[in-house]
């Protein structure tokens, strides 16, 4: 058996797509996820809490509307990590 | 602020740009001067300095493109990815990209303002990654405020100048009178720290400073700051107060003679109105704090060390007011700075304490800091 930290589903796929899309545009996130789902929701869960910790949310690695309003908001297109 | 790695920059201070094409948004002189003032944001506090080439390559090439136009990073479409620049170095370094997708305007508060757009965009091509400060211009969200008021903020400069040093034809000791100081972000666990006003807004609660507002959620400890303009582009900075009224779901923020009434996140239309029109007399030119008072079903409107009480379901001012804060709250220190009602107590704030008061018995309970909410 394998424990490892799930997301709560998202309201929509929609929005699934908008966080994954955000994630790997601004935060390097690597397609990983079909490859080896559990370590793809471990790298989600990385990239959010380091989403959340630049844009000074509550950092829980776990999505929430508020994160998904920063998501949604227009911006600059070049990535948030400096590298 | 933050730099790309290995601090990357220009080598020389003399750069050139060149605008290879333009949005049908605007006119080419809108454009033009837009892109202009852009790069003076950076040159006025820099050594650095820029030159319009109309042909050949340029440090800065500057372009409007939409959907995949030619770098590997393609437009998302209207909204979304709004433009992007690349660091310093040959080729591409330095260019921005401009997504033809977007509605540039140059004076209004509508669509995305080319300026600060392009003076973002321009950060990065200068060497600034994102800031992680709210009110810098290098944080990564787009924000509206006033071009022909802006003023770098101090993160943008700091960064900048770790980069390239300060502008050599200005002197410390003797700042441009052109340009107020530069806007600060301000620090919630500043323990002298003065707020504008604060208000609860359909169980969270909004705390406002400058150009800025706190939002903090019941469930969180972690206030999030936000720039009043990025949600609410009308609604002034540097506000008088705010308050909830219950009875009509609304937020009502003051500034000078005029109120602004907010449900839920969104502005009311009709507004701004007169602070003659929430009842106060036409003699009271500005409020220093506001409150609905649960116990009363009034709301109290304080100016200074006075305060008014209002009946909203009888739309007029209740007789004998104006009356001092200190008779009806025993043991208020000070001006009345801003005030709110929440779970029972009464906060009066006066410069940086809050005095804790029962809203039932008006019993001064404690004298806490004014940022007592903001999870310090």
């Amino acid at each position: 058996a394998h424990c490892a930290p799930l997301l709560p589903p998202l309201s929509s796929t929609q929005d699934q797509k908008v966080v994954e899309t955000y994630l790997m545009k601004f935060y390097d996130l690597k397609n990983e996820t079909d490859s080896d789902p559990h370590r793809g929701v471990h790298q989600m869960t990385l990239k959010l809490k380091e989403m959340q910790q630049f844009f000074g949310l509550e950092v829980t690695g776990v999505m929430d509307s508020n994160t998904l309003e920063v998501m949604k908001k227009p911006r600059c297109g070049v990535p948030d990590l400096a590298e | 602020y933050t730099t790309f790695p290995g601090n990357t920059k220009w080598k020389t201070n003399k750069l050139t740009y060149r605008i290879v094409n333009y949005t049908p948004d605007l006119p080419q002189s809108e454009v033009d001067r837009a892109i202009e003032n852009a790069l003076q944001v950076w040159a006025r506090v820099t050594p650095l300095r820029f030159t319009r080439l109309y042909s050949g390559t340029a440090d800065i090439m500057i372009s409007f493109g939409r959907g995949d136009h030619g770098d590997g990073y393609p437009f998302d479409g209207p909204d979304g990815t709004l433009a992007h620049a690349f660091a310093p170095s040959v080729g591409i370094g330095g260019d921005a990209h401009f997504d033809e997708d977007e509605t540039f305007t140059s004076r209004s508060s509508s669509g995305y303002n080319l300026f600060l757009v392009a003076a973002h965009e321009f950060g990065h091509a200068l060497g600034l990654s994102h800031s992680t400060d709210p009110g810098a211009l290098m944080y990564p969200v787009y924000s509206y405020t006033d071009p022909e008021r802006f003023s770098l903020p101090l993160d943008d400069i700091r960064g900048i100048q770790s980069l390239y040093g300060p502008n050599p034809d200005v002197t410390p000791e003797k700042p441009d009178p052109e340009k107020p100081t530069p806007p600060t972000t301000p620090n919630a666990c500043d323990p002298n720290l003065v707020i504008d006003g604060i208000t609860t807004l359909r169980g969270e609660m909004m705390v406002f400073k400058n150009r800025f507002f706190w939002r903090v959620y019941p469930q969180s400890n972690q206030p999030e700051l936000t720039l009043i303009k990025s949600f609410w582009p009308d609604i002034p900075d540097n506000i008088d107060a705010a308050y909830e009224s219950i009875k009509a779901d609304r937020v009502f923020i003051f500034k000078g003679e005029k109120v602004w009434a907010l449900s839920g996140y969104d502005v009311v239309s009709g507004y701004p109105k007169t602070l003659s029109s929430m009842g106060l007399p036409a003699t009271v030119k500005r409020i220093t704090a506001a409150l609905y008072d649960e116990v009363s079903g009034k709301t109290l409107f304080f100016d200074n060390k006075y305060y008014y009480s209002y009946d909203e379901t009888k739309r007029q001012m209740d007789k004998g007011y104006p009356k001092l804060v200190e008779k009806s709250f025993v043991g208020m220190q000070g001006g009345v700075t801003a005030a709110l009602q929440y779970r029972g107590f009464t906060y009066l704030f006066s410069g940086s304490n809050m005095h804790e008061f029962s809203s039932r018995s008006k019993k001064l309970h404690r004298v806490l800091r004014s940022n007592y909410f903001l999870g310090c």
